[in-house]
Formats: structure tokens, sequence, C-alpha cells
């Protein structure tokens, strides 16, 4: 459907200015977009719910959309 | 708890902070109250002291700002990144930026500045992000509990990791006018160890220390150390409730018993031993008795005793046999009288806390011999 598209890219979107700004993920074209187990991107979002006691999933499940949508402090928990 | 890369921390113990600028959400009288009151929760648990600059350049410059403001990491209008601060250092080491795009508040709704204060000033201190989701440095906002002292165990060892543990001694705090006031609004902060109105809820021996309760935490100390340290009751024993109103040792057998309204544990260190919480009706109290004031337990003759309002029980543990009656704690104890906040047996002596006075009682002579202030064991 497309409202779940939308809303998928959304999420994509979120993740991957969540993780740019607090994980130091470095967007490098058209690869990280494929959500394959080794792909950076996938790394890096597992990083991310270790670091946020969420359940390593390297997946965009509704915990961490969640999560990564709360208030939080602004400096990077990964710094660059 | 984490630290930044390198460790840096501040070398002095008085720092200065200095506000720029003030957010229209909140009366600037109340911004400055909650910032001082955000320092005050770090100086509680540290030597640190906090002074306030009002025109010159400061340790921490703390101010409001949106998206870009001139350092590296812009804010992003409403949401998300609420404020940050930098590691101790100098320039903008230290200093912390707040989103204006949030919600300020003084409440538990929109963004508290209290609470996100404190978080970032752990950063200007030289904390890092803690991975513990219940530790006030973790990353995420969420909302807070006023009514709970806002520092976890994790970072209190973080900030302790950094600044020593002793908190700062009363005569210090009235040389530095600005970290205590009177009117200062009445938080759940640590109470201070040399205030002369300092009471316990319960004192007991330790595996060779003293621990003294207050509220949710105790103090630790050993007789022979000046070394003072701060422990949240809930980092030792998870399933206590917050407060103890008695406790006692029974230090052949390595067991502490903890008093919390009409239930009793047993602990061994930080293990709470299977099967308690038991009612204290199990060691023969009457059931009109619904709290324990104080206890403990003389070894030289092998007795417990426990104090309830002006009277006391006393159990035998040869004989495992309880006192069928109460007796008047004056007659037992000449010059002891009415109700007793804590008492505890250190060497022959038997120490009773009452108030703000502390009666150190020789059983051997059967009286008084000293009145001491109830800060008497810890280094002010």
């Amino acid at each position: 459907f497309p409202a779940d598209t939308r809303q998928k890219k959304e999420g994509i979107q979120l993740i991957q200015t969540y993780l740019e700004n607090y994980y130091n993920f470095k967007k490098d074209g058209e690869s990280d977009l494929i959500w394959k187990n080794n792909s950076p991107i996938t790394k890096k979002i597992k990083e991310m719910q270790d670091f946020l006691g969420l359940e390593v999933t390297g997946k965009l499940d509704s915990d961490t959309l969640d999560l990564i949508q709360q208030p939080r402090c602004g400096f990077p928990d990964i710094a660059g | 708890f984490s630290t930044f890369a390198g460790e840096p921390k501040w070398t002095k113990k008085v720092l200065t902070y200095r506000i720029l600028n003030y957010t229209p959400d909140l009366h600037p009288a109340d911004v400055n109250a909650a910032i001082k009151k955000a320092f005050n929760v770090w100086s509680s648990v540290t030597p640190l002291k906090f002074v306030k600059e009002e025109n010159d350049l400061a340790d921490i410059m703390i101010s409001f700002a949106v998206r870009g403001h001139n350092d590296f990491i812009p804010f992003d209008g409403p949401g998300g990144a609420v404020a940050h601060a930098y590691a101790p250092g100098t320039g903008f080491g230290g200093d912390a930026h707040f989103d204006e795009d949030e919600t300020w508040t003084i409440s538990t709704e929109g963004t508290n500045l209290f609470y996100v204060a404190l978080h970032e000033f752990g950063h200007s201190l030289g904390l890092f992000h803690s991975k513990d989701p219940e530790a006030l440095m973790y990353p995420i906002y969420r909302k807070f509990d006023p009514s709970v002292f806002p520092l976890h165990q994790d970072d209190i060892n973080g900030i302790q990791h950094l600044y020593g543990h002793t908190p700062i001694t009363y005569s210090d705090q009235r040389e530095s006018s600005e970290v205590k006031e009177p009117d200062e609004p009445k938080e759940p902060a640590l109470a201070d160890t040399c205030s002369p109105d300092l009471t316990f809820d319960a004192v007991t021996t330790f595996r060779g220390e003293i621990m003294f309760f207050k509220d949710k935490y105790f103090w630790r100390k050993h007789p022979s150390l000046r070394e003072v340290n701060v422990v949240l009751i809930s980092s030792f024993w998870p399933r206590l409730p917050p407060g103890v109103d008695a406790a006692y040792e029974v230090p052949e057998k390595d067991e502490t018993v903890l008093f919390k309204g009409n239930e009793f544990w047993v602990v061994r260190g930080d293990t709470i031993l299977p099967g308690y919480p038991q009612k204290i009706y199990a060691l023969g109290f009457p059931k009109d008795v619904t709290k324990i004031d104080a206890a403990f337990y003389n070894r030289n003759k092998g007795k417990i005793y426990f104090f309830i309002v002006d009277k006391f029980w006393s159990y035998n543990k040869r004989s495992q046999s309880m006192d069928r009656k109460p007796r008047q704690i004056r007659e037992a104890f000449p010059g002891i009288n009415g109700k007793i906040d804590a008492v505890f047996q250190h060497n022959d002596f038997f120490y009773f806390f009452h108030g703000r006075k502390q009666f150190e009682f020789d059983p051997g002579k059967k009286r008084v011999t000293r009145l001491l202030k109830t800060n008497f064991w810890f280094p002010c």
C-alpha cells in the first residue's frame, strides 16, 4: 500500500538522520539503503540498539522507531 | 557510566558558571533556581562547589539558542535534541547549550529545565553517556519523578570516580553562600553529613563498617578511616523499599536484619536471604506493634534489643525466647529517655541516637558516659 511505503521511507529517513547525528554514520550512497545484514547501516543500527539497551535486531522495529523519536541530549553517543 | 576519551575533568574544586541569556518560557528567577538546584545535586555527592558569575567569563557558560549557534552541533527545532554540553576544558569546554525551540518548564510537563540541566552538567563535569537506561546520564530524556533523588548509583559512581567520594563539609558550605541558601526549595537532595540537624533512620555495624541509614541511601563509614561513602539502598538491596526503620548485625553469622514497617529482611552482604521479608510478629511481637524504632545485638550477652517508643523487648538468642512483656527503656538504660531513632554497639559501648543527640552508654557502669552530636562519626 502507498501509505506503508511512505511510512517505511519516513522511518528510514528518521533512522538515517539519527545515526548520522549521534552514531557517526556516514552515508555512502545507494548501498546504505539496502537492508542487508552486513550493510553499514544495519551494523550502525545494531550498535545503536546495543547502546540504548534495545533488543539488537539490526532492523527498524517499532521499539527502535519509538525510542529515536524521543527527546534526547544532543551530544553524540558515538563521537566521530 | 563512562567518561570522555582521555578522561578530561576539572582540576579545581570551586567552579564558576554564568547564565548568558534566558528562555522566555520561564521567569528568570525560575531559571536561576533550576540551574542552581542542578549544581547542588552534583555538589551533594562530590567535593565540588559552584559559584554564579554575573559578568566575567566562567568555567561553565550557559545559554539558550536555536538551530545553528556557532558550534559543531546545530539544534533541530522542537523535540529531538533538547540540549548539549561540552567536556571540561578551556574555550567552550564545559559550556551547556539549551534548545530554545523546546518548551522549558519547571514541572513534569514539557521539558523540565532542572532535569535536563542536571544531565548536561554531568557532561560539563566530564561524564559521558551511560548505557544504563535508569541512569541520569542515559542519553534519552524521560519524564522524571521529582520525589526521587535524581542521581542513580551509576551516576554517583561515575562522578565520584572523577572527583572523589567525600561530600563537602558543612563549614565550607557556609563560606560559599551560593551553594546553599536558607530559602532553597525543599528537595530530596542528599542530607549533609555535617549539618547539626542530621538525624538517622537506623544505624548498624556491617562487616567491620558502620552503616548510617537516611531516606533512600546510607553512608558507609569505617570507624578508623576518615572517608565516607554514600550509597543508594536500592543499589545494594534493590527489592528493599526506600527507608529503613531499624537494623542490627549478628557478626558471627554474617547476617544483618533490616526492618521497615511490620516486615523484616535478613541480608548477607548485598544478598537478601530467601524467605524474606517476614512479618515482625514471627519474632513474637504482639499485633499492636506496627514498626520497630531501633534495634541492636548485644554480642556480649547474646541478646537482641528492640526499641519501640519508650519501651523495649529483648530476645535471648541462646534460649530463643522473647520477653513476655516490654520494659521501660529508662529502667534498663538510665539516662536514655523517650523514643530512639537508632542504636548500635561499638566496642563495649552502646550509642543511642535521639533526634540531634547521640548518647554513649556504658552497660558496665549502667550510665551515659558522653553526650555527642549525631555527626560525631563523620569527618566534620
